[in-house]
């Protein structure tokens, strides 16, 4: 119904307005519909502007600034409409270190409501985990699975029995 | 409601029964490329109902059953299960824990089950249906993929707000 | 032949003259997201003679030119030069150093320049012909598009060889 | 020509199959015309195995094995037709530690026929540079060089003037 989307569309755009200003550490962002007179078919525009730069297109963004858009706009439908658990898979690739650190902030922010499972090759990231998993191919195209016990420095693959049921 | 575990047995490279028990909070993922993490990912769109094999990164459904390695011969039959806490009987059945696995055969047949009781995919589909859990959910965030909601038409980008609305 | 030197003047996010010195061997260009690495290619790609404002991010050719920040003023013009030691006579003209200048004014006037001779583009892209260089050539590997040469069409994939041929 | 586009094709695949048994430590590749009959109109599918793994479409790929499998096919084409330069940006996001070891061991054999620059956020893959620059923004929105001197542990952003011409 045109109430409820009107409804979830501007709590979203509050969210994504916040959330974009405290990732980027200011700049501001925006989502507009394309035809105002027809709410329930329009298609939805993005606007970013990174801290400094001119309001533009999200297509001249960089590859991390798109990301951490992409991630902003996330959280702030989140916010509105938790979801019991979310997947990421390498989500922190093109993220530089100091935007992976402010990543990493927001998403502490969020585990209160919901549970996360983040896939990584980033040594960073992985040292937030409660619980970290390795899965192992000892033998040539199986997956199995290792508990992983993260020491500071590096992570020690647990050779140790996989949790057995 | 939270996400307690999955189960995999046969679903592209975990041809042994392998099980993966998370927490609350956060979870990490760790291993070499092409080790089976995002195989972990495409087993819980599967699911959660993924009609095409495209979706999974396949071309024909069989392409999620194990199809062998050098040393082992291919299995007929994927199975994967995903186990949640429905404690605050956010899913719309009257259970503590709730149980959903899907079953495919090289035959084509396909089998769907509720906490071991058979049902249709419309079954599952619908229980999931206001939870924000899908297979194109906001909370999916696949690998390469980030840019994805940014980088689609004005149009495509209206599921991810009706979706929470 | 190798690569020397660019430089770039109001192109994107350079609207300060910038000069970078190439050696034969491996250049890294390191830097945090949005910074203009990526600007840079771009560069690389215009003067070789992309035809269209999608190749290079944008929408419409002026996206290249500088636009303005919160405290500068937008510029009306882009230049961007790259020379070459051509002490092998591999482009087929007469210099031991070749500079190919392009530029493009506001008002959507375009100028092309061979070591500072007006020339057209289709002089710049006969020149670079054989040398394996050009707009779509394999030996600019976009960011986040490695997947391309691997995700396209057969028939897409023949151009990789045709140019090699 | 034909003969022209059968002979490069032919050098290409051979290089194709042992620069990924190279890159994969083992397994194997192909490169086939789709329309045998037709040479010179037929796509071209890419086949790769990695090791101990089945035969299978380019697609079922991990996102680091495809990243590798493009990077062989990259090397092939220069086998044939080294480009003066190549520009690589970002290749290396995808890749574990022991791929990037693998790809870095390969590189450094390609930059006596060609020059490389490279853009990444790695440290590891910073190491393997000749010379390094850093690209600034101190200014917001506004593009500036660096020359960085590569530390054995950090790199060190030297402040100096950047390179005057
Ligand atoms: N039906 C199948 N049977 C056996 N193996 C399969 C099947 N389908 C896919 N695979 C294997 O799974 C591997 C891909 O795994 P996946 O994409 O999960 O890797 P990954 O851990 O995400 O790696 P990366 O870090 O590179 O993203 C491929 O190497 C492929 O051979
Ligand atoms: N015409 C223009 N005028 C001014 N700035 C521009 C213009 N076009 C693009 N930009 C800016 O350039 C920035 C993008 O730079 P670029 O893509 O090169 O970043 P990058 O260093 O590659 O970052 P990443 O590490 O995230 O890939 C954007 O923030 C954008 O604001
Ligand atoms: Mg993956
Ligand atoms: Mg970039």
């Amino acid at each position: 119904s045109r109430a409820n989307f009107e409804k979830t569309f501007n709590q979203v755009r509050e969210n994504f307005k916040k959330i974009f200003n405290e990732l980027f550490e200011g700049g501001s962002a925006d989502i507009v519909l394309v035809d105002n007179e027809n709410m329930l078919e329009s298609g939805i525009d993005i606007i970013a502007q990174p801290p400094g730069k001119k309001l533009q297109h999200i297509a001249l963004l960089s590859g991390g600034e798109k990301a951490l858009c992409a991630i902003a706009l996330l959280f702030a439908v989140f916010l509105v409409k938790p979801s019991p658990f979310c997947i990421l898979d390498e989500i922190d690739a093109p993220l530089d270190d100091a935007n992976l650190e402010r990543f990493k902030n927001m998403l502490k922010k969020f585990t209160a409501r919901s549970q996360f499972i983040m896939i990584t090759h980033n040594k960073k990231t992985m040292e937030m985990a409660d619980i970290l998993y390795g899965i192992t191919m000892e033998e040539f195209g199986v997956s199995n699975i290792v508990s992983v016990k993260l020491k500071k420095s590096e992570p020690a693959i647990d050779q140790g029995k996989p949790e057995e049921e | 409601m939270f996400f307690k575990r999955i189960e995999l047995f046969g679903f592209k490279s975990f041809v042994n029964r392998v099980t993966i028990k998370f927490q609350p909070g956060i979870t990490a993922v760790i291993g070499p490329n092409g080790c089976g993490k995002t195989n972990i990912v495409d087993a819980v769109k599967w699911v959660l109902g993924a009609q095409s094999a495209k979706q999974l990164r396949g071309s024909r459904m069989e392409d999620i059953i194990f199809n062998g390695t050098s040393d082992r011969k291919a299995l007929g039959l994927a199975e994967v299960s995903l186990t949640f806490d429905n404690s605050q009987q956010m899913l719309p059945i009257d259970f503590q824990e709730v149980t959903v696995t899907r079953r495919l055969f090289r035959s084509g047949e396909s089998e769907y089950f509720i906490n071991k009781a058979a049902c249709r995919l419309k079954d599952i589909t619908e229980m999931f249906m206001d939870t924000g859990l899908g297979v194109d959910a906001y909370s999916l965030m696949e690998q390469n993929k980030i840019d994805f909601i940014l980088n689609s038409k004005p149009e495509e980008r209206r599921a991810i707000f009706e979706e929470a609305a």
